[in-house]
């Protein structure tokens, strides 16, 4: 008598699309231009490309907004555009480095929520590099289904040698409230992507951000997961594509980053496990205690920053400087720490006076992965850390033009929600944002105290 | 060269899990615990059936917690056990009505949770309601397919004509952290369903809350949509299930919830479609611009509040003079509202002196669906309009014992994520809950100024 049901993905996310950022019409415009745009920068610089993006909004009859984002990336084979933009949970970013793709739904949120107000499918121009042809599709999603559907197809010779990939999607919102936050974004955007040029065009404005430096920074590379972040599902399955005869210290040094034999060795003997022991022969039990001392083993390697690609001070300084243009600013990129095994690198950024307006708290200016975040500041833990500092100790008095900007960059940011919108305090995070801040804010101090001298010196 | 992947739901949380709400050890427990108590309430007073549930936690060797949760309600029939537990988007909650449950993930998320820290599947005991025979089933997921795995399954004769599940799960998390939320979700809980028996049993507690009424709130039907909460997606497959000649008018009335034939026909009027149009002729444009047309007319009934199942003032205020012990108490339950074609009721309830601790800020106890909220406060429409009341004009000087009791029940409640914490500031609900708040705060004032009199009376 009792109705069970069976949701696919993109039913439950069209039934639930506030959760991942869609919750009215105007978000929903200013999440659909994000996931865009954040795919367009991802299919540039993760590939040596420097970025060329172009974001035009129109508003049409009847309040339908045409949005089109086009890159100059690397393109999408014609063999993966249907599932690419037509199915929940289908990416090419599951794996262990930096990006600002992780979910395999941004895209396709954008897609279901230009359908459920217009119907009309997201039509798709791409060619990959040095491909003979350009594709354009039109792609729909069979919603209940998960499936993508397909109308249009159509082959164009590549004359040019183009290559990139061009989203165009028309769906019904609220423009003029969405647009302030669409342009904010943009312009936070290329305050740390100085090496992009960012091109955005609309009715009532334009915004063009020309490169203002051809290095690009180097692209982060995939890693192995680090032994403090396994968990018995992890091992179950690695354990069970391992071959025959392979001995757990082999499975370890081989599976995870950071570990050699030598290592591999010492943790079997603190664990009180036979390191020659087949892998294939431990049970369930086994795996629990295994992935449970894992976590607890005091002696493994830090993870290594090779899947993560920081700003750098010296970009960061320029971003806030051309962008707030203060009198003063600084910036900290803190050491590689970890949590749960993810690495992650902390940077902040302090910029006082000139042209930063006065205010009773700093204005907070949060990145991860390079990505600006807009809302939800109160739950975020940068906000939570720049609220634990008394400024008083670093000699700024409020009312004060002060702006912090803080950039966590990992494997897996750990954000709050689908809709990456604030991240959550893991007790690592928050620490390293603040040791972060206080170095900023103490730079700021010697500066104040500096200008405090001066003007004493003048008295006389 | 690009190396794309698929994957299933189940996949997705597993390695997301923190968007779920299972963020750390302490807070995974906290989850798991509320995932089984909502829906052993929702498997009891959804039928007619005065709930009793029994919550165990027990601590065992080498910090695994085993969690143990069983109610009388109606069970689950053997043939959707498997799927009940072990398929994620698996549920019977995807109607339109109000129930705690709405994802179909909850149980699926503790579930995985246990897996991935012991390897371990979750225990089921169930029978429905006249069953001859109880099922034991061991419940794993095959997290890459999204499928159940069942081992040890027992069929055993029902002597005593029990009915009810009893689900048993085994992880590894942080007790002793977890603990005081969890006993502070229970009390909760308990203050606002008098009518359930719930017993919590822990190493280091015991709470006891005794059923104080035998009246069970009527159960809320299921409903039809209501027009204002149309999109392109639904009005599409509705009529595509439509039969050959159904017209506009007549689908309209039997789709949507207070929508009579005359009605239809007055919007059809105002919109400019012809009422007697064979429905089934619509195009894609048509149907995008009925959907906008059903989203703007002023002319429809109100959503009706079948399908909610508010508290009532009297249940709120014994509630609340039974755990808070204040010397004044009221509540309002405000008349119903919607958002986006869902109906919504707002409840708020004041305490204030007696054994209230005197605080800065008044004291927010959140609910919504029955479901108490102990995180996120920050993001929370309730919280945000709590900061937006001046106390002062209802004669209440900070410090001061008073404390804030909200619900929102809705059946769609805007939550902010999966792990279901924070409600978002949606216009209508935000209005309501300011309504509620300042009434409340009203019959307040009018009790502090007799007190005042009262005072005045006795100097002299
Ligand atoms: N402009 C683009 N150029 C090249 N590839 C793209 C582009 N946009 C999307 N893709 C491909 O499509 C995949 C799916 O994109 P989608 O936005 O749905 O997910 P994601 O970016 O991987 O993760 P997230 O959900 O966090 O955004 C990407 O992983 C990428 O491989
Ligand atoms: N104790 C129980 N008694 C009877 N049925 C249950 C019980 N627990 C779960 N179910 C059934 O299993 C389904 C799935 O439960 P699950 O918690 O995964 O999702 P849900 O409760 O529907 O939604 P949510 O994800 O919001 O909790 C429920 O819809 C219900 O039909
Ligand atoms: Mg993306
Ligand atoms: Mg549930």
């Amino acid at each position: 008598r009792e109705r069970y049901e069976q949701l696919s993905p993109s039913e439950f996310f069209y039934r639930n699309r506030e959760v991942a950022g869609f919750s009215n019409p105007t978000r929903a415009v200013y999440q659909a231009v994000r996931e865009l745009v954040e795919n367009a920068l991802d299919a540039t610089e993760m590939y040596g490309l420097l970025p060329d993006v172009k974001i035009e909004v129109g508003e049409e009859a009847d309040g339908r907004v045409r949005i089109c984002v086009e890159d100059n990336g690397v393109g999408v084979s014609a063999l993966e555009v249907p599932n690419v933009f037509g199915r929940v949970f289908y990416g090419s970013k599951y794996v262990l480095r930096q990006a600002r793709g992780v979910f395999g739904l941004g895209v396709k949120m954008a897609v279901l929520y230009a359908q459920l107000t217009t119907g009309q499918p997201v039509r798709i121009r791409t060619a990959t590099r040095k491909s003979p042809f350009i594709y354009e599709f039109d792609v729909l999603i069979d919603v209940e289904r998960n499936l993508p559907v397909i109308r249009n197809l159509r082959v164009l010779r590549n004359v040019d040698g183009w290559h990139g990939t061009r989203v165009e999607l028309l769906l019904r919102g609220n423009w003029q409230q969405a647009r302030r936050r669409v342009e904010e974004y943009i312009r936070r955007t290329a305050m740390i992507t100085p090496y992009a040029t960012i091109t955005f065009r609309c009715p009532q404005s334009s915004l063009t951000f020309e490169r203002s430096s051809s290095k690009l920074p180097p692209a982060p590379a995939v890693g192995k997961p680090h032994p403090k972040g396994v968990d018995v599902e992890m091992l179950r399955r690695m354990v069970e594509r391992c071959r025959r005869g392979a001995t757990l210290a082999k499975f370890l040094s081989t599976h995870f980053d950071g570990v050699g034999p030598i290592t591999a060795q010492k943790f079997c003997e603190w664990a009180g496990f036979d390191p020659n022991m087949e892998v294939k022969e431990l049970r369930v039990e086994d795996l629990e205690e295994l992935a449970a001392k894992m976590q607890a083993y005091g002696g493994w390697r830090r993870p290594r920053p090779i899947t993560l690609s920081p700003l750098g001070e010296e970009l960061l300084i320029r971003g806030v400087k051309s962008v707030l243009k203060p009198e003063f600013a600084t910036a900290v990129t803190r050491p590689p720490s970890s949590y749960a095994g993810h690495p992650f690198i902390v940077e902040v950024a302090i910029a006082y006076g000139g042209e930063v307006p006065p205010a009773e708290e700093p204005i907070l200016y949060r990145f991860a992965n390079r990505i600006p975040l807009l809302y939800d500041e109160g739950v975020d833990v940068a906000k939570k850390v720049v609220r634990k500092i008394d400024w008083s100790v670093y000699k700024v008095k409020m009312p004060a033009p002060l702006a912090v900007v803080t950039h966590i960059c990992s494997t897996k940011v750990p954000f709050k929600g689908v809709g990456k919108e604030a991240v959550a305090d893991v007790p690592e995070v928050e620490r390293e944002l603040e040791m972060g801040l206080r170095e900023c804010a103490r730079r700021l101090r010697r500066h104040l105290s500096r200008l405090e001298r001066m003007m004493e010196v003048k008295r006389w």
